[in-house]
């Protein structure tokens, strides 16, 4: 693929939670995570996208085990920000490539995308950098989402055993 | 902050393309990113948070002189998965904080977000990794917001100048 993929990671017991309607303009999710960062919860992906309206929302991943405490803090702070709502997914995990000089990783990423449909696996956030493609899916088909993209990138084989060019 | 920023990095000519309406079920995505890599052409950011009524926004940004092509890519895929629309901004650019070790970066992220809100800089787009945050913002407020980030994180001074502990 003219791209070193390196390895794929699997973080198993990640919640996911939303705040819906949030505000676009500046100061916002700094208000947010002001918030979350004083009750000391370690926060993994942060996904926003553009807004509709005014209004976006921000996703963010944490250990499952904080849940309980980061519902709290994103409450609190969605009131603060005039959100509407508040939503989580207590069962997801996430699935991420990681490459060295991905710098042209849309073969990458349409390869791991591929290999998840292939697998009927819904994806359910995405977020990327040139050095890794994280994706955030069911808890239930983490297993075999992190089996099908080893498959995908040939990491499941002992060099040897890699085809010679 | 307990963790090592190590630089902060600008890509100033970037468009962002964002697909809307798309279908949450498996397989979307990468119909939407085959096409897009079979043009060749080199995607940076992809963003996609969590659907609302089994519909999501997919957004990914390229370099400004490839919107066209990338619009044509983005159209015809959003065709075929039925999703609703495509719209564009010829005029952003990411600025990034990397860092090594940031592990617990929600701080990191709260700091970013503050410098950013203090000079009256909106985000329009957020994607973390562990070692890499980075938002999208207006190109106008580009070069403001590397060095507001930059002061941010002390930066913009000589080892010699910092205070010591
Ligand atoms: C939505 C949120 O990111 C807002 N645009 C801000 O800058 O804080
Ligand atoms: C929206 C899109 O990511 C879809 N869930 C897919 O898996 O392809």
């Amino acid at each position: 693929l003219g791209v070193h993929v390196s390895g794929a990671a699997l973080a198993k017991d990640e919640a996911r939670v939303t705040i819906h309607g949030v505000p676009d303009h500046p100061g916002v999710v700094h208000a947010i995570f002001r918030r979350i960062a004083e009750s000391n919860i370690v926060v993994d992906m942060i996904v926003q996208n553009v807004s509709t309206d005014a209004r976006t929302e921000v996703s963010f991943t944490v250990a499952a085990s904080e849940l309980a405490e980061t519902l709290r803090a994103a409450e609190a702070g969605a009131k603060v920000i005039g959100a509407t709502s508040v939503s989580h997914n207590a069962g997801v995990a996430k699935v991420s490539v990681v490459g060295l000089g991905m710098r042209t990783h849309t073969g990458v990423a349409t390869a791991m995308f591929q290999a998840l449909a292939d697998e009927d696996i819904n994806i359910q956030m995405i977020t990327t950098s040139e050095i890794k493609i994280s994706v955030l899916v069911d808890r239930e088909s983490a297993t075999r989402a992190l089996k099908i993209v080893h498959r995908a990138f040939a990491l499941d084989r002992a060099p040897a055993d890699l085809p010679r060019p």
